[in-house]
């Protein structure tokens, strides 16, 4: 399972 | 973090110190539309809700916290402010708020990444914001005089925009798994609704005459 990236953007 | 996206960070923050310098040092805001200064004032506060459940970084927080403060100040100066209010052209700027509210409203609760409280506002944000531009679109384009301040504040918008494209393509080579379908389609509509203005803005520049929309 393909860990979801952080929202890091603005 | 890549040039593109720290770019693209600097022309949203110098386009909302445009808009803030303008209504500070000329006390006036003719020109600008107060529907789409709310409607931003709504983006952030709706996507920011992060701020108090993630940590990212300082500059992220700190980021964040500039675009709440200053587009909140921008609409109660527009609103409030004893002499900037006389300047704001309520008759021209007739754009109704819920024409767009609403169906970005209900979109969020048909398509997102998830169905919480959380995640369904950050998708609401992110349609709202495709569309807020409009308001202002639309105010320029009846007022068809646009002074120069005006011109470099959607200038540097649609330029923020165009740079987070540009960061986007860079990440999807760059990082594992990066694939945001909702936030791409959002932008890309976004930056769409700026290529009118952005054609006419270049001629102008070209031209080296004043910036005039044709009616």
């Amino acid at each position: 399972d393909n860990p979801k990236p952080p929202k890091d953007e603005l | 973090m890549n040039i593109f996206r720290l770019a693209g960070d600097m022309t949203h923050l110098a386009s909302v110190l445009v808009l803030l310098l303008k209504i500070h040092t000329i006390k006036s805001c003719a020109g600008i539309s107060l529907k789409t200064q709310e409607l931003y004032a709504l983006v952030f506060a709706t996507r920011y809700l992060d701020l108090f459940t993630d940590y990212i970084s300082l500059y992220n927080t700190l980021m964040k916290l500039i675009f709440l403060v200053s587009s909140f100040s921008i609409v109660w100066y527009i609103r409030h402010h004893k002499i900037v209010r006389r300047s704001y052209d309520k008759d021209q700027d007739t754009f109704r708020h819920y024409f767009l509210v609403l169906p970005c409203f209900l979109l969020a609760l048909v398509i997102n990444e998830k169905f919480t409280v959380k995640e369904i506002m950050w998708t609401f944000s992110l349609y709202l914001e495709a569309v807020a531009i409009l308001p202002q679109l639309v105010l320029l384009q009846r007022t068809r005089n646009i002074d120069n301040l005006t011109g470099q504040y959607v200038f540097l918008l649609g330029a923020y925009r165009s740079l987070y494209i540009l960061n986007w393509i860079y990440r999807y080579f760059t990082e594992p798994h990066y694939v945001h379908w909702i936030t791409w389609i959002s932008g890309l509509v976004q930056t769409l609704l700026y290529a009118d203005f952005f054609y006419y803005y270049f001629q102008s520049w070209k031209n080296n005459v004043k910036l005039e929309l044709p009616a």
